[in-house]
């Protein structure tokens, strides 16, 4: 199982977009997809309509379990989303994790061990995180192969970015692992000069961890959103259900003739 | 002193470019103003050009010292912006007040000493709050008279509000305050029907609490902040200068004739 967070300590930039679509992305090309929502707002649910009143247990019942007699394994938490593709949730409850840590190394490789206790069987998992450098991300970032890094063609992006990777990488290393970045432009928006100058600039920059593929601004991935459809069900024809299509198969190295 | 906290938990909803370009507006209708940058992202600075490796001090040695026999005043920390406009710059640092906080009212009310104990007289506060839910929000909470909470006009906006509303207004009360609280859209696109859809459910769900005034989506805000200008310098006649002239206005009370 290739295991993917998408990180940033940056709001807004699309981090839940691109767990929500990514994954769908990923189921349409044959792949078992998992998202695990580390996010206390909980908006992974919400993007796809799961009944939240229904949700009795989340991924934080698997993480503080982890390692007694009384494990909840993640298959008794997951929800099915659509063929191939299951989502464990959140809950604001989730927060207390992040209050009450002490930045042991225990507690973030919490999810490491959950997600390699396991007994379904995955291709690909993909993690969704709060924008705060905190316990929660940590061991998102710990038990991930690869990091996702959603960033505007904004001016903020451009400024945090050096600083972020490096944090990134440091605390994936305190897991011993080597991880792969992948910087992923979105809500791009190619009429906006300023847009196409700050990707410009992205791609000299960060030429080694930036990806071809690039999400444009597209309003039915808000829609989506709203009536809690992955791109690929709401609008399977637009340009987002294509971009994130082309983002899949890129990052599963199946680099598309076109 | 009018103090605004600019809060939400929903990251990337516009906390910062509020922050910088409200303050703008104020400061052009003679108010002296003072933004308080709470979060360690450090963007406000960012967005006004200030040189960050000439920033030695910020809100956090004012923070730390409060109490102490060397107290740091905000007349010590604080840079000029603009004629009658100062910033108090955040720093990475403050993320370790957030991270070893245990949540006692003592550490939650540091920031309310520091702007009561200040020497010099601003007419009007605007504090940048991180998107996370922890002790430099409850700081900024707890200071403020007024809330201003900016919404995408998107579906997590309208999902979250109930809940933040309520959170926000429990921590001021923590403080002893009757807070005020003004919701206020933001990126507003009206030409997405979607768009003039959650507005209108937003303008009959929170009648009581939502501003007549609207931040429209403007280029040049984000082009604002790559060249660290408020937009009232920026591009004075944007409809960015205008809709944060028209909010200034609104929430001094003078109501505009238009
Ligand atoms: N490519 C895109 N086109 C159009 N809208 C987008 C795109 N990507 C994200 N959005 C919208 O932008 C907003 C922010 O996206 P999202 O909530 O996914 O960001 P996030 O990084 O998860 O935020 P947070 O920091 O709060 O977790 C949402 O309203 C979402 O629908
Ligand atoms: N009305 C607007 N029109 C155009 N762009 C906007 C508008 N408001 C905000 N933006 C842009 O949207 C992005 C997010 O805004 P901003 O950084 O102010 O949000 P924030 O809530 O402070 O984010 P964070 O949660 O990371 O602190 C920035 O690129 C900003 O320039
Ligand atoms: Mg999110
Ligand atoms: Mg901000």
């Amino acid at each position: 199982m290739r295991t993917i967070a998408i990180a940033s300590h940056k709001g807004g930039v699309g981090k839940t977009t691109l767990a929500i679509n990514l994954s769908a992305a990923f189921a349409k090309l044959g792949k078992r997809a998992l998202v695990v929502d580390m996010d206390p707002q909980g908006h992974c649910a919400v993007g796809v309509a799961l009944p939240e009143d229904r949700i009795e247990y989340s991924i934080l019942d698997c993480l503080q379990s982890q390692g007694t007699s009384a494990a909840v394994d993640l298959s008794q938490i997951t929800w099915q989303v659509a063929p191939d593709y299951d989502l464990a949730p959140a809950s604001p409850a989730l927060s207390q994790l992040e209050e009450r840590a002490k930045g042991t190394i225990a507690e973030t490789t919490l999810l490491t061990q959950v997600l390699n206790a396991t007994t379904r069987t995955y291709d690909v998992c993909v993690i969704d995180c709060p924008p705060h450098p905190g316990t929660l991300m940590r061991n998102a970032l710990k038990a991930a192969d690869e990091i996702v890094i959603p960033v505007e063609t904004g001016y903020y992006a451009l400024h945090d970015l050096p600083g972020q990777i490096e944090a990134f990488e440091a605390i994936a290393r305190e897991g011993g692992r080597q991880v792969r970045i992948h910087v992923v432009p979105n809500q791009y928006d190619v009429r906006t000069k300023l847009a196409r100058e700050i990707l410009a600039e992205l791609r000299q920059r960060f030429a080694s961890v930036i990806t071809n593929a690039v999400i444009n601004f597209n309003t039915k991935l808000k829609e989506g959103a709203c009536y809690g459809q992955p791109i690929t069900e709401f609008a399977p024809g637009s340009s987002g259900a294509h971009d994130f299509g082309a983002l899949a198969r890129e990052l599963l190295h199946e680099r598309t003739a076109s």
